[in-house]
């Protein structure tokens, strides 16, 4: 799994 | 944030708008498939829990109040409000069709395997298919309002509007979030039969799309 990255989208 | 995504969010907004002025002006909700808004609530739900656990900016948290609100309010108008000129035996997509999939696909393609995550690779999956039985129950009764395809129209347009959105993003800043743009193609692609109809009839000023 990649690290998570930050969701900004909608 | 770019001028892409921006104009992506507005065109969502507006097919949302379009949608509950439509339904409420004209007291009735015949031609527009519950079972998609309901899924639309459902992808909203899912995909905005982070509104209670990270503070992105204030356009983020407004636009999702927004969605939110203006899906459930949707919902209620279908389901509630003018239930009695809901169009149920045409709105007869399977939707379990889309959740057993969507779900199981969650479960094994995701960035990590907690609760937050494998819930906003669901909404990212299940919004790619939500407008399955909305274009299903156009081809079941064979036309369309314009209204409606006004609608669909808006909401193709925000898709497409992302795409150009993660072009920009992946030039300019390395971006590339691949579960939702692989989603998000596969969505985009369903509307292009649509976009063609919308294009050689609604545009023509045929005060119905009715499907060849």
């Amino acid at each position: 799994t990649e690290d998570v990255q930050q969701k900004d989208e909608l | 944030m770019n001028v892409f995504r921006l104009a992506g969010d507005v065109s969502h907004l507006v097919a949302i708008i379009i949608l509950l002025v439509k339904i409420w002006r004209s007291k009735s909700c015949a031609g527009i498939s519950g079972k998609s808004q309901v899924l639309f609530a459902l992808v909203f739900t899912t995909r905005y829990l982070d509104l209670f656990t990270v503070f992105i900016s204030a356009y983020n948290t407004i636009m999702k109040v927004v969605f939110l609100a203006m899906s459930y309010a949707t919902v209620y108008l279908i389901y509630m409000r003018f239930r009695n000129m809901y169009d149920s035996e045409n709105d007869t997509f399977r939707v379990e069709f889309l959740l057993v999939p969507v779900i199981g696909l969650s479960f094994l393609e995701n960035y990590a395997f907690t609760p937050l995550e494998i819930l906003w690779t669901f909404s990212i999956f299940l919004e790619a298919v939500a407008i399955m039985p909305q274009l299903f129950m156009i081809t079941k009764t064979g036309e369309a309002e314009s209204i409606t395809t006004h609608y669909l129209f808006f909401l193709g347009l925000y898709r497409a509007l992302y795409i150009a959105n993660w072009v920009w993003r992946y030039h300019t800043e390395e971006f590339f979030d691949q579960i939702a743009v692989v989603s998000g193609v596969v969505q985009t692609i369903f509307y292009c039969d649509f976009f063609y109809l919308y294009v050689t009839r609604v545009l023509r000023g045929k005060a119905k799309m009715i499907l060849p």
